[in-house]
């Protein structure tokens, strides 16, 4: 059977849908602080105890898609 | 768990509440019972008293609305976030609010508001989430039987910690 594949690198839209989700729920609070993608989906993965990869797994991108309170996960 | 940044907490022990809108989910009597449930949540493990108003303004305001509502903080639409709340403090602190884009239910596992709220009033005290799965402060909805809730230990320490516990 074919495996279903996933592209290797993520579309514009799954880009855009990830760092609005970081954007929300993990802030970067000082603009001193350039974080890449990966680094902050490895913070999200530590937070909610996921295998910490940086990359936008199953497990993580089920866990964005779980509804939610709206508050941030981290907070300054 | 965490408390909010800088640990802002409430300086009295009786907080008011008002409800300024309902969803049309529920029965209004059955959405004034799960959130008085909701806060009693907290007050059965600490000094804390709520008292509901109605004419004047209240350290607890707790709305329903859609998309953009006035505070920067706009609702997406069914599923995602489901409401939000301010810490303690005046004005807008202690506000919570809920998505009025779900389907909200007291009887079923459609999201449950009196566990919705009783974790967003975990915020109106001071609380931030936990990272600890099964925490009612865990920032993901999960549904667990409303009628046999017990608040468990991650919170109690965390809200005790704020407030201290409730006298015999």
């Amino acid at each position: 059977f074919p495996a279903q594949l996933r592209p290797e690198s993520w579309s514009s839209i799954d880009l855009e849908k990830v760092k609005g989700y970081l954007d929300k729920f993990f802030p970067v609070f000082s603009k001193t602080q350039n974080l890449s993608i990966e680094e902050r989906i490895k913070e999200m993965q530590k937070f909610f105890h996921l295998t910490v990869t940086g990359k936008l797994d199953t497990e993580t991108e089920e866990i964005m898609k779980l509804p939610r309170c709206g508050m941030p996960d981290i907070s300054e | 768990y965490q408390t909010l940044p800088g640990t802002p907490k409430w300086k009295k022990t009786h907080l008011t509440y008002k409800i300024l809108s309902y969803t049309s989910d529920i029965p209004r009597k059955n959405v004034d019972d799960a959130i008085k449930r909701a806060l009693m949540v907290w007050s059965d493990v600490t000094p804390l008293q709520f008292r509901r108003v109605y004419g004047r303004q209240a350290d607890i305001e707790i709305r329903f609305a859609r998309r953009e509502h006035g505070d920067g903080a706009p609702f997406d639409g069914k599923g995602g976030t489901l409401a939000h709340a301010f810490g303690p403090g005046e004005g807008i602190g202690g506000d919570a609010h809920f998505d009025n884009d779900e389907k909200w239910s007291d009887v079923n596992k459609d999201v449950n508001l009196f566990l919705v709220a009783a974790h967003e009033f975990g915020h109106s005290l001071g609380l931030d989430h936990s990272n600890v799965r099964g925490a009612l402060m865990y920032p993901i909805y999960s549904y667990r039987n409303p009628e046999t809730f017990k608040l468990p230990a991650d919170d109690r320490q965390g809200i005790q910690k704020l407030y201290g516990k409730k006298s015999s």
